[in-house]
């Protein structure tokens, strides 16, 4: 595995969201994953609907809160195929589904792993470089406070509470971190990402982390 | 508005906020090490702040078959 490791390099990772007072950072992971995987297989980087995700998961429930395991569930069982931002944009609130005919262009999810990596987050890089950003939930209570550097400390895991991105790492430093996009904006931290690092499952970085399948 | 009820609310979160940050900010002094400090959320208590930005839900992943399962994991 390379030291350094970033699909920003690749240009295949979306600007960064705020998912502003709605609780939707569930489905903006989801749906980042599928942004991406969809630009590294071929395709030109486009901004997918995450309202449509917030209003339609069904098992989930909207600005208050959800699961990425579940959206990705329901994503694969409906093949349901998400529509561009343009098409069905984002509004901080939990709407009516809108639904589209069958023949309506968009993105479908074939399928989808899940996996616990804490102890094996070498194994999780080697994820991430094979098929692309990964979806993982946090505890990010201290991340409140949060204005850049790699987080160390006072992060635990077990205790999830919010979902990002992860779209790279890097080893080349003294204290090797992953490179998270978050959904809260980029004036919050380094532009809107923050660094974890690597070993010892800061966070719960690795406590639940799913890849996705076009 | 100044000293109005709101205002006093919002004073004490950020006085909260600045005693946090001294607390997260002591763990580590390397220079890569992450620092804390005032940003957009400071005048949200901690529980305003869990309640509107984390709603995520974990549902338990399996072992990634990677290492050999140790003989407590099998």
């Amino acid at each position: 595995l390379p030291a350094r490791f970033d699909w920003r390099d690749k240009a295949v990772v979306a600007p960064v969201q705020n998912q502003q007072a709605c609780g939707s950072c569930w489905a903006f992971s989801v749906v980042g994953a599928m942004q991406s995987v969809h630009a590294i297989d071929g395709s030109q980087l486009a901004q997918l609907s995450v309202q449509q995700v917030l209003d339609c998961s069904f098992q989930n429930e909207g600005c208050n809160g959800g699961s990425p395991l579940r959206a990705l569930n329901w994503l694969k069982q409906t093949k349901v195929k998400l529509v561009s931002q343009s098409e069905y944009p984002y509004k901080a609130k939990t709407g009516i589904c809108h639904f589209f005919s069958q023949s309506h262009g968009g993105v479908a999810l074939k399928n989808f792993t899940t996996h616990y990596f804490s102890g094996q987050e070498e194994a999780m890089k080697g994820q991430l470089v094979e098929h692309g950003p990964l979806a993982a939930i946090v505890d990010a209570v201290s991340w409140q406070d949060y204005l850049g550097g790699i987080i160390q400390h006072h992060c635990s895991s077990q205790r999830s509470n919010h979902a990002v991105l992860v779209v790279g790492y890097d080893t080349t430093g003294d204290i090797p971190y992953w490179i998270v996009q978050n959904s809260w904006g980029t004036t919050w931290g380094n532009e809107g990402y923050v660094y974890i690092k690597i070993g010892g499952n800061i966070c719960g970085i690795a406590d639940s982390v799913a890849a996705v399948f076009l | 508005e100044a000293h109005s009820e709101e205002y006093n609310l919002r004073h004490l979160h950020f006085q909260n906020a600045t005693k946090r940050h001294a607390y997260l900010n002591a763990f580590s002094t390397a220079p890569q090490s992450a620092k804390y400090g005032i940003n957009q959320f400071s005048d949200l208590s901690q529980k305003e702040f869990r309640d509107l930005y984390l709603r995520a839900s974990a549902d338990r992943a399996p072992l990634f078959p990677g290492l050999k399962r140790t003989e407590t994991e099998r």
